[in-house]
């Protein structure tokens, strides 16, 4: 509904302005177009920088001209006596007098049209990644072969994305290596092996070109690794910067490389491989690991045994043994499960005439002694005053078991003597 | 005791003391919940008081002994109860058990006296000697405040069955359950009954702590200061140790 045209005149143009007149005109012409504005009458008080009457033309805030005085025609065969042009659809007019005019001034004339822009070249801003092409009322990008346009219509880059590598082991270059790779370009390849396989990356330094950091160290064109742990790179420049073989502890890595408008190097190559996935050789304090290997890989099991004296506790229930397996992301199955001291025997039980040196230490391997109240008690049966606390949390002796000796009174021991009871 | 002297609770740490109204007796511990008497000492209405670990029977030194308390009696199956004391000729089978409430707590001044072995040696013959003990009469009072004991020779159940025939025409029988022991002069008396004659343990060797063992429990006689009969407690080792067995109870009811 924009108009293409339009004519502008003064208050009362042909007749002479009146004194205080400020008036504006807002064009706009439909999008992708330009204004095309021209005077053909200009009859306006002249005065030094025009401060007195004047025409203003604003494009964007900014002053495209100023105009007073009487403007002659710029050629004989054209009535156009001034004329601007820009490169936008919108352009304001105004028109200022001032209180006095001691002469007769007829005001301004002027007539604007919508006029195509060549988006392509008349901006700094170049629009277009590769190629721009101009219509009238607008333009539209386009690619060189194998490009595609991306959803922004501006930019060209290559479909690189989507490949996935399961095979145990492969090689994998960026686009046209080692011709140069393409610019504007995001490739994401993805390495996916068999669970229980970590991907293992290797790469020569002279297999890698990529444009170098910007003077504030940023990778404009870079490859990056992500695997499910950790993220390597982004890398750049002539020459691989980071570790020649990447063990990622992770079966599936993400190979990201992208590249900016710029730079011509030629990319890229990398080999793989799939190795099991080791499980760490922790053997903790108090165990005992069978079968013992130097390495200990995805689906291996051990017996996990505890020595004497030392139990694993699980909830409320012990046991001398578990089994752990090494697992597909390298950790052993309930690794939380460590052997501790059994239970404390607690202090030992005390015993009915009798006395019990207890040990300050009462767990595993704790040694109790009875004795009896003597003269008047002995020990039954005798000399079974022993107790070792056992791996399963009880005092034990070595002939009655958990079971504790009596003291018993010792009879027809009269401890003072009966000097007359002597046979004769 | 008749010809004896006093003695300390140590030199007869098992000497029980029974006292009520109608007992006053001895008794020899025999286990912590035991004490082994005579049947007639305690063939009474209830359990008389008992008392270890004093030699004097004066009731403000009875507080400072170690009271036990009586759960109940067992009297021999053999023994003819609830015959009046006096009228008693009969006195075999004299042994009875009272059991105790309580554990007793040993001591120097208390603890038991063995039971006699099951072989031959543990039925004292004629020239072993025993100590008798207890707080009944002597030669100058009816009953002793303090202990007393003395040693007494057993001799030939002839002495006693003489002595029993010279004294009452043979009424008293003498059996194969009973012990006799004494001298002219030494001998138990009234009071003294259930107390132990206690022998020296043939089959323990140690001569600085001798060992000894109830060979006789005082039971009957017929005058102070000639020849006492003693129950021959060998004869009732069966029954003693079934007794104990069956009625040990380790809770207080």
């Amino acid at each position: 509904g924009l108009p293409m045209y339009g004519e502008i005149l003064s208050p009362n143009y042909p007749q002479a302005y009146p004194n205080e007149v400020d008036t504006s005109w807002h064009i706009e012409v439909p999008e992708g177009f330009g204004v095309h504005l021209y005077f053909t009458h200009l009859d306006l008080e002249l005065s030094e920088n025009c401060e007195y009457d004047f025409v203003q033309i604003l494009s964007g805030g900014i002053q495209e001209g100023k105009l007073c005085g009487q403007r002659p025609r710029k050629s004989a065969d054209s009535p156009i006596v001034a004329e601007f042009r820009v490169p936008y659809n919108k352009l304001q007019v105004t028109f200022k007098s001032d209180f006095s005019n001691e002469e007769r001034f007829t005001g301004f004339a002027a007539y604007y049209v919508a006029v195509d822009v060549d988006e392509c070249t008349e901006f700094l801003d170049v629009p277009c990644s590769h190629f721009c092409n101009n219509f009238i009322g607008g333009y539209f990008c386009s690619c060189p072969p194998e490009y595609f346009l991306y959803d922004d219509m501006r930019n060209c880059g290559v479909n690189c994305t989507g490949d996935v590598f399961t095979a145990l082991e492969g090689e994998i270059t960026s686009p046209n290596y080692p011709s140069t790779y393409p610019e504007n370009s995001r490739c994401e390849y993805r390495i996916e092996l068999e669970e229980g396989f970590q991907v293992v990356v290797t790469m020569r330094r002279e297999d890698f070109d990529v444009e170098p950091a910007d003077a504030d160290g940023r990778c404009q064109d870079n490859l990056v690794f992500v695997s499910r742990k950790q993220q390597y790179g982004p890398y750049c420049g002539h020459g691989f910067p980071g570790p020649l073989v990447i063990e990622t502890g992770s079966n599936t890595l993400d190979v990201i490389f992208q590249t900016d408008l710029t730079g011509e190097s030629k990319g890229w190559k990398l080999r793989y491989h799939g190795d099991p996935i080791p499980c760490p050789k922790d053997v903790k304090a108090n165990s005992i690991w069978e079968p013992e290997k130097a390495k200990y890989v995805f689906k291996d099991v051990v017996k996990i045994s505890c020595v004497d004296g030392f139990e694993i506790v699980q909830g409320s229930v012990g046991s001398t043994f578990f089994y752990s397996s090494c697992q597909s992301d390298g950790r052993w199955s309930s690794p939380d499960l460590v052997c501790q001291r059994t239970r404390d025997c607690g202090p030992p039980a005390p015993l009915e005439h009798g006395r019990v040196a207890e040990p300050e230490d009462t767990s595993f391997g704790a040694v109790a002694r009875y004795s009896c109240v003597e003269p008047y008690y002995s020990m039954e049966p005798d000399g079974a005053g022993l107790y070792r606390c056992s791996g399963n949390g009880s005092w034990v002796n070595e002939v009655l078991g958990a079971e504790l000796p009596e003291c018993v009174p010792v009879c027809g021991v009269p401890r003072k003597p009966w000097a007359a009871a002597q046979q004769r | 005791i008749f010809g004896g002297r006093a003695a300390e609770a140590a030199q007869v740490p098992w000497q029980v003391f029974l006292r009520d109204a109608a007992t006053w007796a001895g008794g020899a511990l025999v286990a912590a919940r035991w004490v082994l008497t005579a049947a007639h000492a305690v063939d009474g209405a209830a359990p008389p008081a008992a008392f270890a670990g004093s030699a004097s029977a004066r009731s403000a030194d009875l507080r400072r002994a170690q009271a036990l308390r009586p759960r109940r009696v067992f009297l021999h199956p053999g023994w003819k109860a609830g015959l009046e004391p006096d009228a008693r000729r009969d006195f075999d089978h004299d042994i009875a058990l009272l059991q105790l409430r309580d554990p007793v707590e040993m001591g120097p001044a208390v603890g038991p006296i063995c039971l006699p072995g099951r072989s031959e040696a543990y039925t004292p013959s004629a020239g072993d000697v025993g100590l008798i003990s207890g707080w009944g009469g002597t030669e100058r009072r009816e009953r002793a405040l303090t202990l007393r004991a003395a040693v007494v020779p057993v001799v030939p159940a002839q002495r006693c069955r003489q002595a029993a025939a010279q004294a009452d025409g043979g009424v008293y029988a003498f059996t194969d359950n009973m012990l006799c022991a004494g001298e002219p002069g030494v001998d138990s008396c009234q009071g003294d009954s259930g107390g132990a004659l206690a022998v020296r343990d043939p089959q323990h060797r140690d001569d600085d702590n001798p060992r000894f063992y109830v060979a006789g429990l005082v039971s009957w006689g017929k005058k102070c200061g000639t020849y006492g009969v003693y129950t021959k407690v060998s004869r009732y080792l069966d029954w003693i140790l079934k007794t104990m067995q069956e009625n040990d109870v380790a809770d207080d009811d």
